[in-house]
């Protein structure tokens, strides 16, 4: 499973 | 966050703010492309719909929202103000926005990473932020002599980018696993559209004129 990087950045 | 992250993110407040002293303080919107503005509206509504159901720090929600708030005040000058609305030049800028649009929604539902509304509308507004800058820099281009504020704003704006570049570099240097490869693709995209008005704005802070982008 393909880890979704954080959206942390705007 | 890193220093880089943040003073990108400062540019970027610094950018919208100089751009609504100018509207403000003129009365006037000359040079302003409104077909940015409003693709720029779309970006934000679009990424931060996570407003709803994802909390990452007060930092981020009090950005997001200023940027939604103040993109929408942007239009609502040119679309709807008295004396702004006025210098609006429509014929100028003719701009086809849905030949950014429709492209970029297209990539967003074929290149993402989970096929969820959400995602995809995300996705989509990374994409289209890379071009959304296009008739801005395609009005400046007609504008004979750009006014001095109209030029801070890009070159404001395209610094934004430029310092995510390195933001991306620091965390690539120091944070293990960390990659987004669509962010980073469109953002390198985002940042060399800007390369053109760079030179030619540095060249006419460097000679002391007026800038004027050649045709």
């Amino acid at each position: 499973v393909e880890v979704q990087p954080p959206k942390d950045e705007l | 966050m890193n220093i880089f992250r943040f003073a990108g993110d400062m540019t970027h407040l610094l950018s919208i703010i100089v751009l609504l002293l100018k509207i403000n303080a003129t009365k006037s919107c000359a040079g302003v492309s409104l077909k940015t503005q409003e693709l720029y509206l779309l970006v934000f509504v679009t990424r931060y719909l996570d407003l709803l159901y994802s909390y990452i720090s007060l930092y981020n929600t009090f950005m997001k929202l200023f940027f939604i708030c103040s993109s929408g005040c942007v239009i609502w000058y040119i679309r709807e103000h008295k004396t702004v609305s006025q210098t609006y030049d429509s014929a100028q800028d003719t701009f086809r926005v849905l030949f950014l649009a429709c492209p970029c929604m297209i990539l967003a539902l074929t290149v993402n990473h989970d096929f969820t509304v959400t995602e995809v509308l995300w996705t989509f507004s990374i994409y289209l932020e890379a071009v959304a800058i296009l008739p801005q820099l395609v009005l400046l281009q007609r504008t004979k002599n750009v006014d001095t504020l109209t030029g801070n704003y890009v070159f404001l704006l395209g610094g934004y980018r430029a310092l995510y570049l390195l933001n991306w570099i620091y965390r690539i240097l120091t944070e293990p696993g960390y990659r987004q490869w669509i962010v980073w693709i469109s953002g390198t995209i985002q940042t060399a559209i800007y390369c053109d008005f760079f030179y030619y704005y540095i060249k006419s802070w460097r000679n002391n004129e007026r800038l004027s982008l050649p045709s």
